[in-house]
């Protein structure tokens, strides 16, 4: 990191998908494993520090 | 940083020297076995205070845009990448959109709030005390409480968490679908504080200004952006008129469409005495 800051602004990325199959498209990405979004995360290089959800949507707080 | 998993729709925002176009391949390899198919696709980021602490690909907008072009499947056959100024050169808003041919702007807004030079005396309740025992968890919701954060949305369900020795980052879980998050880097010099919410274009757009006014007021800072993402006008137009009784003057807006994205409206303030 440049001097001794570290760089605030965030990068963005906002994907959408679709399914032909209702029963899958009701839960969709929420059945991924714990394990799998952690893969997902390793190749950004974060971890997830808290979580939490709804009947709607999960939300992670990741580390950096 | 954050993640959003919702059925079909995935958000990671991440800061730092974080690598999060390469999130995009491992994504979709999952998603296919889940029998979903990406249909669109939306990377947006300010101008980095460090860019050259970005490691590849975040070096510069052309490789990140080369690197999305690579990695996503060829159905999101409608792309476009813009960098969007502002009167001052170092706060541009990038952008990158794809889509299929068959996807559509939904009804929802996504406002994003980039925060510098934040009040110091604001700033400093995000520094953990020297000799706290507590938990980022712990130390995360009494910042919540003592920054007002938590009044924003008092409705909300907050998911909160503290670094050692500073920084804070928040998901708010709003009315059912509909989140917001907060991250703030609050060193003296280099300070930075992000708000994000989504909204409807049905919503009562009073709402939006209020919540709006509310969370800048949790760090006034000399500095801001907002992007405003949305279909609809009603929004970015009252963007300003929410900021400027708070004293922040609106010094650019730059306007473009994005397909399936609608129009991306970036506008920067400073404070009346800068």
């Amino acid at each position: 990191m440049a001097v001794s800051g570290f760089e605030g602004f965030e990068k963005r990325l906002e994907l959408h998908f679709f399914g032909d199959d209702p029963a899958v498209t009701e839960m969709g990405l929420r059945q991924l494993d714990f394990e799998s979004l952690e893969q997902v995360l390793h190749a950004v290089q974060c971890t997830v520090v808290s979580a939490v959800g709804n009947s709607y949507f999960d939300a992670y707080v990741l580390s950096e | 940083s954050s993640l959003f998993v919702y059925p079909t729709k995935i958000i990671i925002k991440t800061c730092g020297t974080t690598q999060l176009l390469k999130s995009i391949r491992p994504l979709l390899h999952y998603a296919r076995h889940l029998g979903l198919t990406l249909c669109s696709c939306r990377y947006t980021r300010g101008s980095f205070i460090f860019p050259k602490a970005q490691p590849f690909p975040h070096t510069t907008f052309k490789e990140e845009v080369i690197c999305l072009e690579e990695s996503l499947p060829t159905n999101l056959c409608r792309r476009k990448a813009s960098v969007m100024p502002s009167k001052t050169p170092s706060h541009s808003w990038h952008v990158f959109t794809a889509s299929d041919d068959a996807h559509l702007p939904g009804v929802l807004y996504t406002l994003e709030v980039c925060m510098t030079e934040l009040d110091r005396v604001l700033a400093r309740k995000f520094f953990q005390r020297p000799g706290d025992e507590k938990t980022g968890d712990t130390a995360g919701k009494e910042m919540t409480q003592l920054t007002g954060i938590g009044d924003i949305n008092p409705g909300a369900l907050i998911c909160d968490f503290a670094f050692d020795p500073c920084g804070y980052s928040m998901n708010g879980i709003i009315d059912g679908d509909r989140y917001s998050t907060i991250h703030v880097t609050p060193e003296d010099g280099y300070s930075y504080a992000s708000f994000e919410c989504v909204g409807s274009i049905y919503d009562d757009h009073d709402d939006v200004v209020q919540i709006l006014k509310k969370a800048v007021q949790v760090f006034r800072p000399a500095t801001m952006s907002v992007s405003t993402t949305c279909t609809s006008h009603e929004v970015w137009t009252r963007v300003a008129g929410a900021l400027e009784p708070l004293g922040l003057k609106c010094r650019s807006c730059a306007m473009d469409e994005f397909p399936a994205a609608g129009s991306v409206v970036f506008q920067t303030f400073t404070t009346r005495r800068k």
